[in-house]
Parts: structure tokens; sequence; C-alpha cells
């Protein structure tokens, strides 16, 4: 049976995507083929992307809903500097050194 | 929620600075700009035992430059958008390098009213922060929060980020450990210049050196009656360019339009030479303080006045003086025993009740004993006595007080402390500790307390398994020791009441059966 395809993603998305990977919210490069998941790590990507949002509005100190709602948005276009907020070796040890 | 402490660190405090003199920035004034970089820079310096000094060149510890877009590193900037700067953690080459995006508005003296425009200060005390090795931090209102957020007008350090850079460099240095540097008003250097390439020397001058007590800068201070000499560099030189900074002499009258009035019960300042209790005293112009080896100012025994260094002392009104009483438990130095001895920092340290001596190269050093909370302030403020002190074999210093330990880095209590005994796997029945001490036999620590020691594992932070084993194993020592520590002879030392036994590693027993008199080998008595 041909596999399952999801429609492609919002632009808000496919930015807020690009926001969590340049601040390490979300580790760079998802198995993707074109803009389609493969199914298989479908599920696994939702929530990698859900949990990513999470920290993200628990560090910035606004609601942690998991969506990206109204308040997420307007953090994500507020000046910032551009170091990543979990550094890479945060990512092995799982907490931040 | 707190600071993060990214790992690297400078392994020197004396960092340079520069701006870059390739990427300078395309619409600030260089000079405005150094300055906003130079005060960025010193909101750390007072948190901390860093200092900066601004150099001429491109290999400074930190460079600052300024770029647009891709400038050779992997973090391009976007233009007048959300991304403002990013800095580089502490390292060789680009490490410690501050990134500032050139398309962005910055301002070197932000007005409230500057919507659009970015405040230079505030963005670079973060990125310093960066520099220096400190993470973001989830705070709101910390400095390395990630979200720009301005500076108010009375900007103070917040607590987080004096917590993450001190946790790294330590506070500003107190005089316990070190001397304050003093001023003296001597003549100032001559220069000579020399030529190396043909070898002769040309001298200048001297100009006649007369020193002026009294208004030696009258263009710069019109209605002053005196100026400090040499000026010490203010500390808001852009604040208050007019106010001379007195790193601690709050006491100072501080206005302008008066003549200096000196404080006559300020024991560095009095108006004759005088000579009390053997120590002379010069006259004070202009307020130089005298050196002493650790405190700064003399050590009068019973004298109250010394435990409270805020409290003037009154040499000469002696009926305001409070009757001098010793505090029951300051021991007597050539007639007691000890609770514990430590060797830190290659010396001894003995630790008796509420007080300790320290005993260097040079014999005991003088003011002591002094409160065992005036080193480590972190102590508890009831402190009656400490149990165990050890030197860790990471430098770090370990005191047992009870039930617990507190963990110093030099003097500096290390968050997370004091921690339970038995966190360490020591059984919860345990009141207290006698002794501990890394043994130079086979470099292991053991605790000792009554009748029984362990053997403690630095790595995994916990006694051993088949711990605790009896004191026997220490032949001739008994139980209930005192102390334990190996001196520098690299022999291991048993206290007990006010004798001591060399132990013997080999054989492990004593050398001699019957102990020596503390006093008189470790207090010179």
């Amino acid at each position: 049976a041909p596999t399952r395809s999801r429609p492609t993603r919002s632009a808000h998305h496919e930015s807020a995507r690009g926001y969590l990977e340049t601040f390490g919210y979300l580790k760079k490069g998802r198995p993707e083929v074109g803009n389609l998941l493969l199914v298989d790590s479908e599920q696994a990507y939702e929530d990698d992307f859900r949990i990513a949002i999470k920290t993200l509005q628990e560090f910035g100190g606004i609601p942690v809903t998991g969506e990206i709602d109204e308040a997420t948005k307007a953090l994500m276009k507020q000046k910032r500097c551009g170091r990543p907020d979990r550094e890479e070796d945060e990512e092995q040890h799982g907490h931040r050194r | 929620k707190r600071f993060a402490v990214q790992g690297e660190k400078w392994k020197h405090t004396n960092l340079t600075w520069s701006l870059s003199s390739v990427r300078r920035p395309s619409q600030l004034d260089p000079y405005g700009t150094r300055s906003v970089l130079s005060r960025a820079l010193d909101v750390w310096a007072q948190a901390s035992r860093l200092t900066f000094t601004e150099v001429n060149s491109d290999d400074a510890d930190i460079v600052v430059s300024f770029a647009k877009r891709y400038h050779d590193d992997a973090y391009p900037f976007d233009g007048r958008g959300s991304i403002l700067a990013h800095a580089f953690f502490p390292g060789s080459g680009r490490g410690g390098d501050a990134h500032f995006d050139d398309d962005e508005l910055w301002l070197l003296q932000p007005r409230d009213d500057d919507e659009d425009g970015t405040s230079l200060f505030a963005v670079a005390v973060h990125e310093f922060g960066h520099s220096l090795g400190l993470s973001h931090s989830s705070v709101k209102g910390a400095l390395m929060f990630p979200w720009y957020q301005g500076i108010q007008p009375n900007f103070v350090l917040p607590e987080d980020d004096r917590n993450g850079i001190q946790q790294m460099y330590g506070p500003k240095t107190s005089n316990k450990w070190a001397r304050i540097p003093y001023y003296r008003p001597q003549e100032p250097p001559q220069t000579t210049t020399t030529t190396t390439t043909t070898t002769t020397t040309t001298t200048t001058t001297r100009k006649p050196y007369i020193h002026h007590h009294h208004n030696r800068h009258p263009e710069r201070y019109p209605n002053r009656a005196y100026t400090p000499y040499p000026r010490t560099p203010s500390r808001y030189p852009s604040y208050y360019p007019e106010r001379p900074y007195y790193p601690d002499r709050r006491h100072y009258n501080t206005s302008d339009d008066h003549p200096r009035r000196t404080n006559h019960h300020h024991p560095y300042s009095r108006p004759t030479e005088t000579t009390t209790h053997g120590t002379t005293y010069r006259p004070r112009y202009p307020h130089v303080r005298p050196e002493y080896p650790t405190n700064p100012r003399p050590h009068y025994p019973n004298d109250p006045s010394q435990d409270n260094p805020r409290k003037p002392y009154y040499p000469e009104k002696t009926t305001q003086r409070p009757t001098t009483t010793t505090p029951s438990d300051k021991p007597d130095t050539c007639d007691t025993s000890y609770d514990a001895v430590a060797l830190i920092r290659g010396e001894l340290f003995i630790f008796k009740n509420r007080y300790h001596w320290r005993i260097g190269a040079r014999g005991r050093y003088s003011g002591y004993p002094m409160e065992i909370t005036r080193m480590w302030s972190s102590l508890p403020k009831n402190l009656t006595h400490v149990d165990a002190v050890y030197e860790r074999p990471d430098r770090k210093i370990a005191i047992f007080i009870g039930k617990e330990l507190y963990l110093f880095d030099s003097q500096y209590l290390l968050p997370g402390y004091p921690k339970p005994l038995r966190t360490f796997g020591l059984p919860e029945s345990l009141e207290k500790l006698d002794a501990a001490m890394v043994w130079g036999h086979n470099g292991n620590t053991y605790f000792y307390s009554g009748t029984m020691y362990w053997k403690y594992d630095e790595e995994k932070g916990r006694v051993d398994y088949d711990y605790p084993r009896n004191m026997a194993m220490w032949k001739g020592v008994g139980n209930n020791i005192d102390s334990v520590f190996q001196w520098k002879d690299g022999k291991t030392y048993f206290f007990k009441g006010k004798g001591f036994w060399k132990f013997n590693d080999l054989q492990m027993q004593v050398e001699n059966e019957r102990p020596s008199l503390s006093a008189s080998f470790w207090m010179g008595c």
C-alpha cells in the first residue's frame, strides 16, 4: 500500500523548526524526503518538536503549551544573542553544564 | 533556573581586550565604542577577581569586532533582525572574541524612548559573559538571559550572574589571601630612553618633584582644597567624572567644597605622630595605610574591636574603650589540645574551638589565633568548633562539623553544601568525624571516628564497602584521636590531647610509645 503522506508543514512550523535548531532546542537535520517525513519517524519527530517548543517556552519564561502560540511567535521575533541556549555538549550530558 | 557555567574558563585572570583594527563599527565613533566596551567589562571585573586591560593588538584575549551577514564563522548575522551578536567561550585563537552585527542600530547612550535602537552596553555585558565562560541563563532579568532586555539606569549586576562569575573566578579578592595595593606619594618614575640599535643612552633631565598635598590640579578641581595623588581609577568614570574613588574609606568627607576633614578616630589618619603599643604612626598626608602582612591593621591582643573590623578603634579615649574581656573559649596557644590539623596550600592550619592558627615557612603568622569564620565566612555563625579538616586531592578544602561536610574552594563555599555525612556512605548513626586525611603512603583518603576508620573514594564520592575497620590497624594511637595529617616531610602525625605521635607508615605503628608535646614542636612554644 502507498505510504501515508502528510500535508507539507505550515510556514510557521518551518520557521519555528529553523529557530529551534539554531538555538539548540532541536537536533539539526531530520530524516526527510523533501518535505515529507518517513512514516516510522514521523511520530518521533512530532514528539521531539513538541518537547523542543516546551523547552523554549520554559527557557523564555512564557506559558508552556507545546504549541506555536502567539506568545511563542513573539518570543521568536524578539532581539536576542546569537549563541545557542543549549550547547551541543549539553545534549550528551542531558543537562546544562 | 539559574546560571550555567560552560566549562572552559580562562586560566589567567588578567585578561586583555581590544577593538578589532579591521572590523570596526561603521556607524559608531571608536572612542565612544571603546568607552562603552570598557564599562561593560568593568561590570564583570567589579564582581570577580578578573582584570581587563585594553591593548592595541588583535592578539588580545578578547577581540571585539563588528561584522555583517557572513563573517568567516559558522554563525552569520541576519541584517537588522533578531540576532544582535554572539561571542565565543574562553580559549585561544577566536576563543573569548565577541562579534556584533554591524547592521543593527547600536546606541552608545540609549534613551528610554529609543524603540528600535539597541544598547551596545547591554549587549556587550551579555556577550562578555560568554567570553568569560558563562552560558545562557533562564533567569529573567539576568544578564545572561538570551533575549535582549536593555539595561536599567541604576544598573546592578543581578544575583544570578554574580553567582555564576564568582563560582568560576571567585569574588573580588578580599584582603584575607592577598594584600591591597597601596598608593604612596612617591617620586614618579623618571623616564630614561635607551636607543638599542646605536647602544647610546640618552637620559632626560630629572624634573624636581615637589609633592603638593594641597590642590595639585586646580584646573581640574577648582574648589578642592586637597587632592589624592596618584588618583585611583574611578569606579564610575562616565557617571561621576569629578568624584575621586577611595576604594574602601566610606567615612571620608566626600563633598568637594570643604577641606578634607580628618577622622581622628580612624587608626590610619591620626593628626600627629604617636606611638601606641609600640607602633609608631607617621602623619597621614595623603592617606597612606601602613603595610601589614595579612591584616590591614595591627592586632591588639584582648581588644574586642579587633573582632569587628568595621568598628573604629579608640586608642586615645580610654574611657570609651569597652572593658576588655578575653573570650572564654579563646585557647592558649602553648597549652591546648587541637580539634583539627591540616596542611592547606602548603601551610599548616591548626584548629581549636572557634579559632585557628596558621603556620607558614617563617613560623606562626602574627594576628592568630583568629576566628575560623573570618577565613571561611560561610561557616555557621554559631560555630563552636570544627571536627576535622583536610585538603582534598582536587585542592578543595573539606571542613567537617558534626554530621555535615562543608566544602570550600579557597574560601568560597561550593553550592549544594553543607551535605550530610550519609551522602558519602557514612552510617546515619555517626555523630561526627574525629579526623580526615589523604594518606601519603598510598594516596587514599581516610576518615576516622571513635574506634573505626573508613577509606573514602574521592572519585566515587563515597566510602568503600568493606569499611569501617578497627582503629587497631593504626598501632599505638588508640581510639578517639583528635586529628591526623601528613606533614611536608611525608610523615604521618596523629594528635590526641596535647601530644602527638609520628607514625611509621611501613610498619603501621607509632615510632615511639610516648607522645611528644605538640606546643613546642608545632607552635614553637
